[in-house]
């Protein structure tokens, strides 16, 4: 049964903390501020009124023998460094730590934190990505060393059905979607292109000319099928 | 030449602001804090000292031209919520909006945001999920409706290479990695269970008793096979 420690009920802390609790895990939950301890002390299986930054307080609530301990305390980055680092003193396994500015993100960065999250940014970047690209995927990174992009097929496989292409044999990747733009009339009678996405497509979808697919690899399979 | 308009230069909004210009998107930024202008005056296309409150003013700042806004004047709900009214009356095209609570949240639904995000609670849960499931994917909504999850294979497949599974016809998803449990000894000779993960597994891949499957599929494609 795995065991968190969650430091600071911010709306991340809360997030982090209600989600980890509805998939099963045990979570201690630490926070100064009563009135959050009392909201949250159904949610999780420990909510504690105690100050961090205090090395004997946090040790006696049992945080060297979690799994992982998210320390989000926010705005004052002088206690969020200093629990970041008390923490991996003591020897807790692994620890994120919530960036608030890009000066907390290169501190956290050096004290050690095994993953830093900056959610204002993060997010910043993956809104603005999905408005350049609407239609799909984030062309996001799925698993280390793996990502979600797309491409212009290999002239090979044009013309060709997804199982007839046997891209995963061939090409070492998945095409989880063919992209298609279609000649349409708009409202004021002019020719425009409207794009089709065809995600999961069956295994007798034709990749056809002017088509892009939208595949899942290897970074070193990605590079060579880019070309 | 998409042009987008960013309406509150905090954190996500500066980073929404800053990745859409590097990639080559016509910016309009609006901020009340002038030193907030003048940093990002030759980040973006025109940095511009408004109060986006005024409508007037962001009319004659061209918003109703833009393809898409991003509400993200932070803590101040009110005017967050009455800029989003504003533009959506206005006839902006796609407005997405930054909420800051759950009330919030609700509030800007209601006044029709085509999109909503909330990163704190938003990357509350994407961390959440990838500590309890470390190897690999986000458990993410990749698009609009589709997702990536971890499931029990059908009785019906096990046993069954790829190949045969057909999984894209049967349940019309499609499997990007294979989680296998193999039995291990231990530095301490303890018998241990070490996790394999095949990402984008070649065609003649045997699904075995015990494994799980990733799949990517539409969300009431995974609701059906999930069972
Ligand atoms: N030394 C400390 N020990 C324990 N909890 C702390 C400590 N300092 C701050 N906190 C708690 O951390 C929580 C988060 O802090 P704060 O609200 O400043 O951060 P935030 O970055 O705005 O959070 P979020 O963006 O996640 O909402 C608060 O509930 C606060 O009481
Ligand atoms: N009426 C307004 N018109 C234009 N800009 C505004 C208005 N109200 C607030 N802003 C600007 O919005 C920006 C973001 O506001 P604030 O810092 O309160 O939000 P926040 O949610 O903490 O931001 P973030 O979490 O993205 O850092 C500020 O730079 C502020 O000057």
């Amino acid at each position: 049964m795995s065991q968190f420690a969650v430091i600071g009920a911010g709306r991340f802390g809360e997030s982090v903390a209600r989600t980890l609790s509805e998939k099963g895990s045990d979570v201690i939950l630490i926070d100064t501020d009563e009135e959050k301890i009392r909201d949250l002390d159904d949610v999780v299986t420990h909510a504690l009124q105690l100050d961090a930054t205090d090395e004997k307080a946090i040790k006696a609530a049992g945080i060297e023998d979690v799994d992982a301990a998210v320390v989000s305390v926010g705005r004052d980055m002088e206690a969020s460094v200093l629990i970041t680092m008390l923490l991996k003193e003591m020897g807790v396994r692994y620890v994120v730590a919530k960036a608030t500015s890009e000066a907390h993100y290169k501190i956290l960065t050096r004290l050690g934190a095994d993953r830093i999250v900056f959610p204002e940014r993060e997010t910043g970047v993956k809104v603005a990505n999905s408005l350049i690209n609407p239609t799909i995927f984030d062309y996001l990174e799925v698993a280390p060393g793996y990502n979600i992009i797309e491409i212009k097929p290999p002239r090979e496989i044009v013309g060709k059905s997804l199982e007839e292409a046997k891209v995963r044999s061939t090409y070492g990747v998945d095409i989880i979607a063919i992209k298609s733009l279609h000649p349409v009339l708009d409202g004021a009678g002019e020719s425009d292109l409207e794009e089709e996405v065809k995600i999961v497509p069956a295994a007798d979808e034709i990749i056809r000319e002017g088509d892009t697919i939208i595949v899942i690899g290897a970074e070193k399979d990605l590079e060579r099928l880019r070309g």
